[in-house]
């Protein structure tokens, strides 16, 4: 389902290469699989790569059996919205959509009638404790609400893997654990759950923990 | 320096109204304040008020002995340049400047000369750990990365009063620790800072800790 091999990221600054991930190979499992590090040591190109938004610059990457790396920017938004949801670090809620027509929106590009869609959305909504605020805007909403609002849109498709940068950064604890809730429960049957967290605690709850280093993983403990 | 007195903001939804902030009064002392709350609990837009970035809808806040809620946007533009530094929630760097010209920025405003305030903005750069990373755009940098830069930003013109808006969410703990004892130090003499943190254990460090709840200001603790 997810399946990454050797892959690698270098960016080129002038004269300086900078390697954000460094042969990076794993088989992700069912479950929650979260991913530590410090800043800088390449969570997010990871992500960004497993799920498609970049091209790697060596090495393979595999979504529900298709290889990212081999393909082109529409073929891999086609794949990710068919099979991945994804929260991320800076949240990317659209800003002239409410809150109830951002979770949609995966809906929409997916076809979906607009009387199911909004029950969808705005169901998930309520799971994140934000059912009131639905015809709010992100500019309306604080900077955790947003962030909520942003996981309940990553979890519009039921995906089967989803990915899910720093989802607590912004929440407090019973926000974040109800969220982190949600997280592990999407991780159900086939689901993979790739989370990558700067909170420890967070990670503990994870069935296994990737730690990264300057781009590379330098640790894979399983949880107990 | 620094007083807020039966402080209020109410917003408007169609037919509803939010109260985002109820009767807040607070002297704040030198040192650091830390606020904490559940999201959504008020305390972005409180730092909004306090650093005149918005307007309340009741009572008066006093920065550096000027009646921001009498103002005007210009002239509460001025005096927050004049004495204020702030870190915002969602980072807010001007992505088309480099991240030395964005930690420059502040003291360009000022018009201080090139030389020096690439001198100071290099130096500030150093401090957080990305001297290295000056000639980079906001979007080559790590979620973690812009976030001190941000920091190095707000501590440019040495302000009176510091603003941090969840300064380490985005951080893990190393880099944390750095930017913590920063704005630790940035708190001396009659220097305030006023930290808005979901991390208890950051929220210990401070002098004290003020705890929002629905808007309103329901403990005050000083710490041992
Ligand atoms: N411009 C606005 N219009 C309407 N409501 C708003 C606006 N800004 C904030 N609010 C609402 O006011 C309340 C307080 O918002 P605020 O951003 O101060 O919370 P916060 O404590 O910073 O939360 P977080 O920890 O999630 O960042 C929230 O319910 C929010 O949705
Ligand atoms: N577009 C880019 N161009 C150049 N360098 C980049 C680019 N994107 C990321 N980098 C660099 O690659 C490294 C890894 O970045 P990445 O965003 O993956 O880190 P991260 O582990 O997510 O960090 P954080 O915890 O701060 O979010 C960093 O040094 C970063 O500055
Ligand atoms: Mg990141
Ligand atoms: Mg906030």
């Amino acid at each position: 389902v997810l399946y990454a091999a050797h892959l690698g990221k270098r960016y080129r600054q002038g004269e300086v290469w900078i390697d954000a991930l460094r042969d990076f190979t794993f088989d992700f499992p069912p479950g929650v699989t979260a991913v530590v590090g410090p800043s800088g040591s390449g969570k997010t190109t990871l992500l960004n790569l497993l799920a498609g938004f970049d091209r790697p610059s060596a090495g393979e990457v595999y979504l529900a059996g298709r290889p990212l790396h081999a393909l082109g920017e529409d073929e891999r938004a086609g794949v990710r919205l068919a099979h991945a949801g994804f929260v991320f670090q800076s949240w990317n809620l659209l800003p002239t959509l409410s809150a109830l027509e951002n979770v949609a929106f995966p809906l929409l590009l997916k076809g979906v009638p607009r009387r199911e869609r909004n029950q969808r959305a705005r169901a998930l909504l309520d799971e994140v404790g934000l059912g009131h605020r639905a015809s709010h805007f992100p500019h309306q909403l604080s900077g955790g609400e947003q962030q909520r609002v942003a996981i309940a849109r990553a979890l519009a498709l039921d995906p089967l893997v989803l990915f899910a940068d720093e989802p607590t950064g912004n929440l407090d604890s019973a926000a974040g654990e109800r969220v982190l809730e949600l997280l592990l429960g999407q991780a159900r049957g086939r689901r993979r759950v790739v989370l990558v967290t700067h909170d420890l605690e967070i990670a503990a709850r994870a069935h296994r923990i990737l730690r990264l280093k300057d781009g590379r993983l330098v640790e894979v403990r399983a949880s107990p």
